[in-house]
């Protein structure tokens, strides 16, 4: 489903570059469950940043769904996203202002769906992570592991093809966190979800059937595991 | 060091009431080390944030250092958190339009030191949490790990009596981590430092010598553990 190669990303702050990604290449395959592991500012959000197209690789190719992206302006890759990918952000990027109902309806409100299947849907996947009690929130009268579950729900509620996830437990007590795995597991294995995920936890990366590891912005083992 | 008899706190969202904490009780001696562990939204954070005196119990007594602190104002409260006490907010909390040198300077600010010690001490913290090639980059310009770090730095620069840290390592890798812990831990025991800290990781919660589990509201269980 989607195909990288020799893709490098630098950021310029000041007069200095500095190379995050340094020439990645990597293949996933549909309905792949893939983990990403490395060390913390080794590349793997920028990684995740250029995978779902919200910004663009300095250098190198990028094929989605069998269309090459890295050549696409900023509309575009906003419609490639809110038709293919869903995507939760490892510091949750809540609208701060609006309900965790509205937060989640909003990929909704982009598709043109009607108000009162987008509120089913919306209060649907809040009750999956176990927020039907705090449909009217807003992030600020959430707990951390409450606004994670936000953005996950947020994430989940479009159906994606492919979804996203960067260190999308890392709030969570344990309990919490086999809740969402089962979810996410349930998806991958009933609707053939493509689910690329960062986590530094390793009984999070066990569900992965690959684990990727990232390492001064090339990716250093790239290997299939057994699922149990 | 701090003492807490019948802390509640309630939050009126809409026309709903929502008892976070119902009725806490908590002593906490000068020199220990404790872990904070239970469900998502069971109240940790809010206790955090009124031992921290961030916030006021909506009922009961506080006294911090000796001194009752639930009736204090807005500008007393912020006064004694600069002297005594170092936050870690699970959320970071740093400003978004300055440096990660600025970020941490700030609390020496507030105390009134001179630019040079201050940027001798901000620099140095810094570096302690790997951070001494990232000063001039501002909170965007960082990963999630990085973010939390400078958080870290910034709680430590002001050396305080009292370390309030809310989930410390949760965007850390396993080294980092325990990079990160093993700071602690020599502050705790050089220092003397206090130390109360969040966590949801098992292995985290082993460097503590106590362990207190809150659940809805109230404090579950609390009871002393073997440290190696
Ligand atoms: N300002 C607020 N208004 C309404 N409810 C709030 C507010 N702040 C917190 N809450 C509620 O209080 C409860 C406890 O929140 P708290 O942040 O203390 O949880 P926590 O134990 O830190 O959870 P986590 O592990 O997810 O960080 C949650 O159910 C939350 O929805
Ligand atoms: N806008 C930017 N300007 C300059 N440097 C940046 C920018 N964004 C990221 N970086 C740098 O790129 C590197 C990789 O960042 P990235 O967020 O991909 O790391 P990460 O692997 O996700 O780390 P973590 O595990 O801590 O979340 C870091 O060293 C970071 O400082
Ligand atoms: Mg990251
Ligand atoms: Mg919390």
């Amino acid at each position: 489903v989607l195909e990288m190669r020799g893709i490098e990303k630098a950021y310029l702050t000041g007069e200095v570059v500095f190379r995050a990604l340094k020439g990645v290449d990597l293949t996933v395959r549909r309905g792949e469950f893939l983990a990403v592991g490395g060390p913390s500012g080794s590349g793997k959000s920028t990684l995740m940043n250029l995978i779902g197209c919200l910004d663009r690789p300095t250098a190198g190719q990028y094929r989605l769904a069998g269309h090459d992206v890295s050549g696409l302006d900023a509309d575009a890759r906003a419609f490639v996203r809110n038709q293919l990918i869903g995507f939760i952000f490892q510091g949750f990027n809540l609208l701060a202002r609006t309900s965790a109902l509205e937060n989640v309806e909003l990929p909704l409100i982009y598709r043109g769906m009607g108000s009162s299947e987008r509120r089913r849907r919306a209060v649907d996947a809040l009750r999956h992570v176990g927020l039907g009690t705090k449909l009217d929130n807003t992030p600020a009268q959430l707990s951390g592991g409450q606004q994670q579950r936000v953005a996950i729900a947020r994430a989940l509620v479009t159906e994606p093809k492919l979804l996203l996830a960067d260190e999308p437990t890392g709030n969570l007590d344990s309990t919490t966190t086999e809740e969402v795995l089962a979810l996410l597991q349930s998806l991958h294995r009933d609707q053939g979800m493509t689910i690329i995920m960062v986590t530094h936890e390793p009984d999070v990366a066990q569900c992965a059937s690959r684990i990727v590891v990232v390492r001064d912005g090339l990716i250093a083992s790239d290997r299939r595991v057994e699922t149990p």
